[in-house]
């Protein structure tokens, strides 16, 4: 049941523009704005998952207090899995996937302190052994790119996984853009024998949990900290609540 | 204005243990985000101990109460000139910031630390 707010509230509120349609119940907005609960299995697993609930522990006790002598060096991670349009090419002994990274626009707000892709370094696919690496992928000028510091080894996971930073890349071509902005990396694999090349059924074997982006973030300003006290959901969640305490009370 | 603090100097010593007790102070609390219905997007902690903070607040507040100068006049206002103005509330006066790490709609998952989230010591204002 949707009710018109009160003369009395709209009285006391006049930045409020009067409504003429009914308020979104608060389940429907709940739906439309936070993951489903089937949504949870299909990205709750795998390396991606592992990675940041090692992060997790290694910031914030089992209570969530941050630890004194946490290494994160910024307030927020967020880990970006790869789009679902990949595009494949062969060229020479190499296995080339594009791998399109969707950055969100808004982020004006927001400093990029680091950026690093996680990747495995090492594949076996169809009984195939390949050695795979990341590079950023430029129109037209392969060798003019910048990206940072070279790869490193992922300690916390397993050996198969490397990081390469990737922050001077992002913050020169990306981050000042205010349109969506979309990260393509390369991700290049080679069989370690190269006679397996024509016999490897690579189209098909690629899964995406691969590679994935992680964006090391610190709010810039008092209003951004404002708007991010909670998650979008959850703001939606606590402001309909309390339309509807206001609601319960007036009746 | 001496005179109108006097009765609670002079209280009898019961009376005064017992409004020591209902005094404002933080009352520890924890909830599950199962019980909050936010279980299915995120990951951890499981549990949140927001706090809370509850009682009354004396006529006299004392310098651990950290309350503002207003709060001392509203307080004088409402003893001495108008009864209608409320006396101040018990409310949160320090925060910690509580790191959250949950999966969002697009499949992302975020670590953040969030501020303000669990009440570490009460004030009255």
């Amino acid at each position: 049941e949707v009710e018109q707010p009160s003369i009395t509230f709209l009285a006391d509120s006049p930045t409020l523009p009067p409504t003429t349609t009914p308020v979104m119940p608060l389940v429907e907005k709940l739906l439309e704005e936070a993951p489903r609960k089937e949504q949870r299995k299909p990205y709750l697993q795998g390396p991606p998952l592992q990675f940041m609930l090692e992060l997790y522990q290694r910031s914030a006790d089992s209570d969530g207090h941050p630890r004194e002598n946490r290494t994160i060096g910024a307030t927020m991670v967020r880990l970006v899995m790869p789009s679902t349009d990949v595009s494949r090419h062969l060229r020479g002994s190499w296995h080339i996937w594009t791998l399109n990274f969707l950055l969100g626009r808004n982020w004006v707000a927001y400093q990029l302190v680091r950026a690093t892709v996680v990747y495995r370094h090492q594949l076996y696919l169809a009984h195939i052994s390949l050695s795979c690496h990341v590079e950023p992928w430029v129109p037209k000028s392969p060798k003019n790119y910048s990206s940072g510091r070279g790869p490193s080894k992922l300690s916390l996971m397993s050996q198969t996984w490397t990081e390469m930073d990737i922050t001077q890349h992002i913050q020169q071509r990306l981050w000042n853009r205010k349109e969506q902005r979309v990260l393509r990396l390369c991700f290049m694999c080679q069989p370690q024998n190269i006679s397996e090349v024509l016999e490897f059924p690579w189209h098909d074997t690629l899964s995406m949990d691969v590679a994935f982006l992680l964006l090391y973030l610190n709010d810039t300003h008092k209003t951004a900290q404002k708007a991010e006290l909670l998650p979008s959901g959850l703001e939606e969640l606590l402001e309909g609540e309390s339309s509807l305490a206001s609601r319960r009370k007036s009746r | 204005q001496i005179h109108s603090v006097e009765p609670e100097v002079t209280a009898p010593s019961w009376e005064h243990d017992e409004s020591e007790k209902n005094q404002c102070s933080l009352h520890p609390y924890t909830v599950s985000f199962r019980q909050l219905g936010w279980d299915h997007w995120i990951i951890a902690p499981h549990h949140y101990t927001p706090n809370y903070c509850k009682g009354t607040c004396p006529r006299v507040l004392h310098y651990s109460l950290n309350s503002p100068n207003h709060a001392i006049i509203q307080n004088l206002v409402n003893e001495l000139v108008n009864q209608s103005i409320p006396q101040p509330s018990c409310v949160p006066y320090k925060y910690v910031p509580m790191s959250i790490l949950l999966m969002e709609a697009n499949g992302s998952i975020l670590y953040k630390e969030h501020e303000g989230m669990v009440a570490q010591s009460c004030t009255c204002r």
